[in-house]
């Protein structure tokens, strides 16, 4: 038995579990909120047999998409009066982040 | 120790959660949704000693019920015109949903 | 691979948050609540290297405070007319309570 949990882009979360349930995976899903982005994700709690992982990675690579955001990098501490035009940077927010657990029991009550 | 994640349903968790606290378990209370039914559910982290998974699972079949509940499924896509009137199905949603993990370490800070 | 999952108290979230990821953790946040003071509470989840812990440990330390908590105990059924003044009982909120957890992989996908 094992536990993933994966952390996915919130445009992707919806038809993920779509997916996911279609194909008779059990899903739980978590609003959630990147660290550094501080926009709002999602992740996903699915326990399944572990010969079931490899096709649940599949399935997540398949409606996961990498996508590019623009932040503008805090404004140093000022002089005030000086116009500080930041140059956006540019990060990379993956497809999806799944960590793989070893899950001792699961049981049904 | 042992981190115990517990899917419950939301009727049940209020009363689930001061049993577990009044017999001297921490929890932590998370919001979430089920995948297949997309209703709120709630999704409790437990930490406790080895020995103290059995007596708190006594607990968690002793609150938590099974209920049933009927879905329409997804209307095929129909013709324009054709009145569609879905038979529904019938789900059962378990007591609870309950992961044990070995938790290496705890520490209070 | 290590998998952290640590329950703080809102008021010290941001910084923490931002301690992490300016030392290069990845962090995700979620909404909860404390099973017995029912206020809202953080968990984070940190995946990261099992030597990344340590002072992954340190930041938690610098950065959540214990505070002190006055909780009116609930009134025992009470006869009727009796006027009741619960002594609060005072309750210490720890700075973070952490479980590690070992991850056995860890995707990006
Ligand atoms: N400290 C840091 N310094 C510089 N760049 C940073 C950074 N933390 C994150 N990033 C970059 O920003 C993107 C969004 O991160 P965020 O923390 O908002 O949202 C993250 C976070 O919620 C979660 N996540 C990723 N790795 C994680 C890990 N090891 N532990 C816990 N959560 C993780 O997945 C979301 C997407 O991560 P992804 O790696 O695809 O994409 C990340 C990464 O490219
Ligand atoms: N292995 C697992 N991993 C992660 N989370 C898990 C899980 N097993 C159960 N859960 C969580 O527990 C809730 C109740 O599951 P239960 O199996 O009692 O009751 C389920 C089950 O009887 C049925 N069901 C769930 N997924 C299905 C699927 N893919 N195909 C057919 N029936 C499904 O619908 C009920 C409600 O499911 P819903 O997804 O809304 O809500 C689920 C889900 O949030
Ligand atoms: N083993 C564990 N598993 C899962 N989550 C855990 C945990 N240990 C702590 N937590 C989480 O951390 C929060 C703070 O716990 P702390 O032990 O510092 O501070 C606690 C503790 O001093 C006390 N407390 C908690 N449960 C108690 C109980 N059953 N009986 C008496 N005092 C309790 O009240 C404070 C606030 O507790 P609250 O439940 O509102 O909020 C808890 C809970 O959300």
């Amino acid at each position: 038995m094992r536990l993933a949990i994966a952390v996915v882009q919130k445009q992707d979360a919806a038809d993920l579990v779509a997916a996911l349930t279609e194909r008779n995976y059990r899903v739980t899903r978590i609003s959630s909120e990147g660290g550094f982005l501080r926009e709002g994700n999602v992740t996903l709690l699915v326990a399944t047999e572990t010969e079931s992982i490899e096709p649940m990675m599949r399935l997540i690579r398949e409606h996961c998409i990498t996508r590019t955001r623009y932040v503008s990098p805090l404004p140093p501490v000022a002089d005030s009066g000086e116009f500080y035009t930041p140059t956006p940077i540019e990060v990379q927010v993956g497809g999806a982040t799944v960590f793989v657990l070893k899950a001792g029991q699961m049981l049904r009550l």
